[in-house]
């Protein structure tokens, strides 16, 4: 038995959102310690990962680990149905075939109940080995995807270079070229407006820009965006959560 | 030019 209680269905919302538009089927994995999801894009270049720890929910309770096999185009629909200050219970049993999905406002008595149908979703869970970075910044979410929206209007590649204190970003296409550099530096007053970088290594690295289009919704879900990146894995993308993670793994292009 | 590489090169299946 699966009983997720969300204290607002606004956070479960922004989860989805933050990856709905480049991967379609998903199997949630819920334990007793939390729901895990991972899912590759069609094209194989992105790979999503999810964790929602028990802290996120108000109450959580699953007594046998049950994997939810969800359309994210249908969840989506069902969720647009409850307000963002609803509690929000999932419920499933031990072999489900549907999900219910309770939205609660606690303040008219008021209760909207819908049973979203579970699919059998056939995909290979890819083991996510402790990667060694040459970088990690971590940097305010916003600007990270104000510079990933006015890049991409250039070109259909970013590419990012890091060395000791300095990150930039750069595009290049047909119609001009665009670059935006920064320093690292600490806010005392408000610390997640902080750059902050660790480089072992120098990195040049490119991206596809529809990729990091879709990477940058995950903003609504964190200030700020960790991005590890190493001349040898895809690129990791994360935005935190108070409990868990939305996590994206990116491959980058290669030049020819 | 650049070619957009896969993740098949980075994860192993488990």
């Amino acid at each position: 038995m699966l009983e997720a209680k969300f204290e607002e269905a606004s956070l479960f919302k922004r989860i989805i959102d933050g990856f709905k538009d480049c991967v379609q089927l998903v199997n949630f994995q819920c334990k007793e310690d939390g729901i895990i999801a991972q899912a590759v894009d069609d094209s194989r270049v992105l790979l999503v990962s999810l964790e929602i720890g028990i802290e996120a929910f108000q109450n959580y309770r699953c007594d046998h680990p049950v994997t939810l096999g969800i359309d994210l185009t249908s969840l989506s629909k069902i969720l647009r149905c409850g307000n963002n200050t609803d509690n929000l219970t999932l419920i499933a049993d031990d072999t489900p075939d549907s999900v219910l999905l309770l939205f609660e406002d606690t303040k008219k008595d008021r209760i909207a109940e819908y049973s979203l149908k579970l699919m059998d979703i056939d995909a290979e869970f890819l083991k996510i080995e402790d990667l060694a970075y040459d970088c990690t910044l971590k940097m305010p979410s916003p600007e990270f995807s104000k510079i990933v929206r006015d890049l991409s209007q250039l070109s259909d590649s970013i590419n990012i270079m890091i060395t000791k204190e300095t990150i930039k970003f750069v595009a290049d296409g047909d119609i001009g070229s665009g670059s935006v550099i920064l320093k690292p530096f600490v806010n005392m007053d408000k610390p997640q407006e902080s750059i902050n970088l660790n480089m072992d290594q120098p990195v040049d690295l490119t991206f596809g820009s529809k990729y990091l289009l879709d990477i940058v919704k995950g903003s609504a879900l964190s200030d700020n965006v960790g991005v590890r990146l190493s001349s040898e894995a895809p690129a990791l993308f994360q935005f935190d959560l108070k409990s868990g993670y939305l996590q994206f793994f990116l491959a980058p292009k290669f030049n020819d | 030019k650049t070619t957009q590489g896969t993740l098949e090169s980075f994860f192993q299946k488990r």
